[in-house]
């Protein structure tokens, strides 16, 4: 379903070349689970921005379903990123003058959705994230972890074939958190949803089919683990 | 050092009030290291920023060392805000447009501290947060984890007496949440300086001399245990 190849990333500040991702090879079918941890700044958010094709890569590729997205248009990534990724952010980027409902609906105002089952959607997802009672709260007026939880609901309410979450539970409590991944599961294994999760947390991990250390830019080969 | 009594924080949104705080009796003498956790939305963020007094409550009250803090002026409490209160925000609240060394410099401006004491503190701080190359980056061009290093460094760069930290290890690895736990207990047990962490870290919660749990606006009065 995505895969990399020698996906590298520099950031240039003046002079000095920050190498975010060194030449890094990737990849999970359709339906894997796959769990990606690390130190602090070792590329993780960098790798998930490229994945979701929001960023471009310096150097190397990035496939989505076997095609090569870097000959795809501004129009072609787009519709990419509309219709087959969902993408949960590190830091959330709730829209502040939209509700919670709004926010979790926004993704679908793109696509062809009547407004009935935009609503039925929404409104689904916000009762299975915990936040019913929530859907008029605008994002200051929603603690941290609520505000996850809109971000999350956001993610998936395009029903997409591909969810990248950067962190997905890091606000939550353990209670909380284990009912946001019991959804990410349950979508991995009845509707074959692949996921790419970074996380700090070793609960999650234990979600995960594969779980890959990244350090430096760089995975350690020696550290991915499999459950069969 | 700090003390709630009957501390009430209601927030009014139309005709609906949240409660988001009901009477809690609270507080913490000097020296202390206490951990607050509980479920996503119990109150934990609304107890801090009260405590930090930059809320006020909708009724009861805040000691400071022993003083009503309702009864100062909004200039007496900006006075113990900027010098004997440190504050780790949830979101860390950084200012974009200055590098991470003027952010942590930023409380330190508002005192009377030399230009070459400012950058001795802030480059003592960076080191030991493990950011010190880090220094001319802005927020954005930071990881999260090492965002919320440089909010925690910022807490702690006017030499507080308490320190209030809002999640302070949510976005970092566990070796790395363990150095900014070793340096804020290191500052707790050489220098006295009182603790109260909001965390849902279990790893946190072991350097906590004191664990309460706060569900729906309370605190568990059966749930505190304390580490002789
Ligand atoms: N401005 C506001 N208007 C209305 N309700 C609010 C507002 N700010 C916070 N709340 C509500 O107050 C309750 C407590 O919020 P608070 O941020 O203190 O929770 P928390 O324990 O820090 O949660 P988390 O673990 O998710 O960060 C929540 O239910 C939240 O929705
Ligand atoms: N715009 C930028 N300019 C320069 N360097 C950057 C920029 N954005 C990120 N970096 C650097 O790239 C490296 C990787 O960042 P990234 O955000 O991918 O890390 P991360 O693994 O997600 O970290 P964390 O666990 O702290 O969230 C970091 O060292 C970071 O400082
Ligand atoms: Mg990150
Ligand atoms: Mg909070």
């Amino acid at each position: 379903a995505l895969e990399t190849r020698a996906l590298t990333k520099d950031y240039l500040m003046g002079k000095e070349r920050v190498r975010a991702l060194d030449a890094v090879d990737f990849s999970a079918t359709q339906g894997d689970f796959v769990v990606i941890n690390g130190p602090s700044g070792s590329g993780k958010s960098t790798m998930l921005n490229l994945l979701a094709l929001i960023d471009r890569p310096t150097s190397g590729e990035v496939l989505f379903l076997g095609e090569p997205t870097g000959a795809l248009s501004e129009g072609g990534l787009a519709q990419l990123r509309r219709d087959q990724i969902g993408l949960v952010f590190q830091t959330f980027n709730l829209i502040p003058v939209l509700s919670a409902f709004e926010n979790v609906e926004y993704p679908l105002l793109l696509t062809r959705t009547s407004r009935a089952e935009r609503r039925r959607r929404v409104g689904a997802l916000l009762e299975v994230v915990g936040l019913a009672d929530f859907a008029r709260r605008r994002p200051d007026e929603l603690s941290g972890g609520q505000r996850q939880r809109v971000a999350v609901a956001r993610a998936l309410v395009t029903q997409p074939r591909v969810v990248l979450a950067d962190e997905p539970t890091a606000n939550l409590d353990s209670a909380t958190g284990r009912q946001i991944m019991g959804l990410l599961q349950g979508l991995n294994q009845n509707h074959c949803v692949t996921f790419v999760v970074v996380t700090h947390d070793p609960a999650v991990a234990e979600y995960a089919g594969r779980v890959l250390a990244i350090r430096d830019g760089r995975f350690d080969s020696g550290a991915e683990h499999v459950d069969p």
